[in-house]
């Protein structure tokens, strides 16, 4: 899987 | 949202108001590192550029208002209300030593090289390390207010639930940050030697924290 880096995180 | 980050950022808002409350309470900052509050205020600022520009839910626009709100109100108390009871002298960690690193690595080691994701990158790394100069100033003094010691121990739980989080993450969504994991892992290897006399002195009702 490839690094999703989706900023949803504090 | 799982219940390990949930917790993490309870955990983290918990921490942050208990040494909000107690220089409010106490009207005074002794024993309390300036630096790293302004350090963290700069991961908040850095990290929460997006505030405005992306949605990701009520929960997470809301957190992050009351993080920026709380950790500057926090650095106002310290530099300009309770500023006669701020030990400078005992606040002595050299800024720098963590910035220059920081602000290298953030430009070598990023996911794209865009000013948004650079900030983003640089407030991940420098939070690893934000807390630095309070523990400097707690190996320097010799001591900590028990408070203090709670505040740490929250800030402290936080990441290393994070850590729980990403590896729940990993498992259900294949999801993995590295940049933020081996940050995250860093940064809770330094609250370790910490964590360690928390329990074996704090946790014991000995009151204030007393370094051997």
């Amino acid at each position: 899987q490839e690094e999703n880096n989706m900023k949803d995180e504090l | 949202m799982n219940v390990f980050r949930l917790a993490g950022d309870v955990s983290h808002l918990v921490a942050i108001i208990i040494l909000l409350l107690k220089i409010w309470r106490s009207k005074s900052c002794a024993g309390i590192s300036g630096k790293s509050q302004v350090l963290f205020a700069l991961v908040f600022t850095t990290r929460y550029l997006d505030l405005f520009t992306v949605f990701i839910s009520v929960y997470n626009t809301v957190m992050k208002v009351v993080f920026l709100a709380l950790s500057y109100a926090t650095v106002y108390l310290i530099y300009m209300r309770f500023r006669n009871s701020y030990n400078s002298e005992n606040d002595t960690f050299r800024v720098e030593f963590l910035l220059v690193p920081v602000i290298g690595l953030s430009f070598l080691e990023n996911y794209a090289f865009t000013p948004l994701e650079i900030l983003w990158t640089f407030s991940i790394f420098l939070e690893a390390v934000a807390i630095m100069p309070q523990l400097f100033m707690i190996t320097k003094t010799g001591e900590a207010e028990s408070i203090t010691t709670h505040y740490l121990f929250f800030l402290g739980l936080y990441r290393a639930l994070y850590i729980a989080n990403w590896v729940w993450r990993y498992h259900t969504e294949s999801f993995y940050d590295l940049i933020a994991i081996v940050s995250g892992v860093v940064q809770t290897i330094f609250f370790c030697d910490f964590f360690y006399l928390y329990f074996t002195r704090v946790l014991r009702g000995r009151g204030k924290m007393t370094l051997p």
